[in-house]
């Protein structure tokens, strides 16, 4: 298996994806 | 089906389990927890170590794919990967505290997490408050810590004490422990080693673009930046309400603040794998960060409800 060389998280986004 | 035998070692317990070939990493894990009787399970995880860097199970990946020694048995750790910002407040089963317990325990004796040497003594005590109940002369005899481990070599190099010494020192604090239950004395000592400052943080060794090595360190409330020598206190952090966007891409890593005033920050860890390993314990931590900051789920308000009984 190729390795996924990258990766990214949006902390910003995830806050926002949460619901209230 | 087709198996092949896992041995997972917990913090006090070894077990054997016969796992199915086509398993993913969460099957094993809650084979685990249910055998343990843990439901406080998103602390945990299955740990193993490839190549001398730390690595887990991912549970939507199959157990065999993961980058392990096919030797039987295959051999995990079941271990805290996160820890809760108030161990109090979060930490409900007994179970889930006695294992906390256990591996803090461990991190301060092994000088993972440096400890002063008068919270060392008081540590200990509980430790002995929590293994032994209450103290009672007549049966903890001079000599009865003799064969115990209880400080970091550290502390007791700092000295010129003899074992009796420190016995007698530890004991003075636990004789004032009289009364508390086992999971209390166990509790009284993660608040106290929660507070220490090293206490929850993940290091990881790293150099900025000028070249220079430094230390990210990851934990429940963020990241931070670390100069080598000093692994108590950042020299940067980055609260996680403050960041925009974490990223890598091969052994770069780069951290966006929020604010477009703060420079963003970028570093080199020693390999793609770390930087996995990074992004991971980032997602986690923030996932629990905000689930703190959100209401309890249903099943923590039952489990806190059945704890209150």
């Amino acid at each position: 298996l190729r390795q996924q060389r990258m990766g990214t998280y949006g902390v910003r986004a995830a806050w926002r994806r949460l619901p209230q | 089906p087709k198996t092949f035998t896992v041995r997972i070692v917990t913090m006090d317990a070894e077990m054997e389990f016969n796992c199915e070939m086509k398993w993913k990493g969460k099957d094993l894990f809650d084979l685990v927890c249910r055998t343990l009787g843990l439901r406080e399970t998103w602390f945990f995880g299955l740990q193993y170590t490839i190549k001398d860097t730390v690595a887990w199970l991912k549970m939507d990946k199959k157990v065999l794919d993961h980058d392990v020694s096919k030797e039987e048995p295959v051999t995990f750790h079941f271990l805290a990967k996160f820890y809760p910002e108030n161990a109090e407040e979060e930490l409900v089963q007994e179970i889930t505290q006695h294992l906390f317990f256990l591996q803090v325990k461990k991190q301060i004796l092994d000088e993972k997490i440096y400890c002063p040497p008068e919270a060392s003594v008081l540590l200990a005590s509980y430790a002995v408050q929590a293994k032994y109940g209450d103290y009672d002369p007549s049966v903890h005899k001079r000599g009865f810590l003799a064969q115990e481990e209880l400080l970091p070599k550290r502390v007791i190099n700092l000295y010129q004490m003899t074992p009796e010494m420190w016995e007698e020192r530890i004991t003075a604090w636990y004789a004032e422990h009289r009364g508390r239950a086992r999971d209390e004395a166990e509790m009284e000592y993660l608040k106290i080693a929660q507070d220490l400052e090293m206490y929850g943080v993940n290091y990881f060794a790293i150099r900025n673009k000028k070249g220079t090595e430094l230390l990210l360190g990851v934990d429940a409330l963020g990241l931070h930046i670390y100069d080598p020598e000093n692994r108590l206190t950042p020299k940067i952090s980055f609260p996680w309400n403050e960041i925009r966007n974490i990223s890598y891409s091969d052994k770069e890593f780069t951290i966006k603040p929020l604010d477009k005033k703060i420079d963003v920050f970028k570093f080199n860890s020693s390999k793609l794998r770390v930087n996995k390993l990074i992004l991971q314990l980032c997602i986690g931590n923030h996932d629990l960060f905000m689930r703190r900051r959100k209401a309890d789920s249903l099943e923590v308000q039952q489990m806190k409800a059945q704890a209150r009984e």
